[in-house]
């Protein structure tokens, strides 16, 4: 997955 | 989101705010740590590089803005606030930034997701937060006296990273494949680096003494 998608963690 | 994360951001927000409370209000940062500070503001700058490319959610933004707002504004503060500057202790926070963020970096050249800018700056940023603690644990133990808003900032900044671990287990459980070694490492080292100031924060607590660190 792109960058974003498994970082929607703070 | 989870009850889990939820709280433990919430936890997060809290200590942040506790840290302004204190330098805002008695106009004092005894027993801080300058360089934990600027540790943290470089954390959430090398986390934060997508703010503004990928949007996630206006939680996710709205928080992301307040904790870089905040961890430079303490920085400002300790530095430059001409009241707060002058109850910082510089002779006892005299832990060096570099030998911190160095080998994190080193690591996250090594040891990333995928070898881009932003990945690698991500994954630094989960490498030096899991040690920025380290010179704030250092103060304490050289500055004898631990005020009550100082000792609830770090437990709860120790707390913060406890919750995620136990989201980030919900999340395991529930969500197929989610897997993420980095964060729950680094998280768990973090973790564990609180642990002897959990217990002596749990038994000053039990005994209702003040809280006092072992030389």
């Amino acid at each position: 997955e792109c960058f974003h998608e498994s970082k929607d963690e703070l | 989101m989870n009850i889990f994360r939820l709280t433990a951001d919430m936890t997060h927000l809290m200590s942040v705010i506790v840290l302004l409370l204190k330098i805002h209000t008695i106009k004092s940062c005894a027993g801080i740590s300058l360089k934990t500070q600027e540790l943290y503001a470089i954390v959430f700058t090398c986390r934060y590089l997508d703010i503004f490319t990928d949007f996630i959610s206006f939680y996710n933004t709205i928080m992301k803005v307040i904790f870089l707002w905040t961890s430079f504004s303490i920085v400002w503060y300790m530095r430059y606030h001409k009241i707060v500057r002058r109850s910082y202790d510089k002779d006892q926070d005299t832990f060096r930034h570099v030998f911190l963020m160095l080998p994190c970096l080193v690591l996250a050249l090594l040891i990333n997701e995928r070898f881009t800018f932003k990945e690698v700056m991500w994954t630094f940023s989960f490498y030096l937060e899991a040690v920025a603690i380290l010179p704030q644990l250092v103060l304490l133990q050289r500055t004898r006296n631990i005020d009550n808003l100082t000792g609830q900032y770090i437990f709860l900044l120790g707390a913060y990273r406890a919750l995620y671990i136990l989201n980030w287990i919900y999340r395991y459980v529930t969500e197929p494949n989610y897997v993420h070694w980095i964060p729950w490492m680094s998280g768990l080292v973090q973790t564990l680096l609180y642990g002897d100031f959990f217990y002596y924060y749990f038994l000053s607590w039990k005994n209702n003494v003040k809280l006092q660190l072992p030389a």
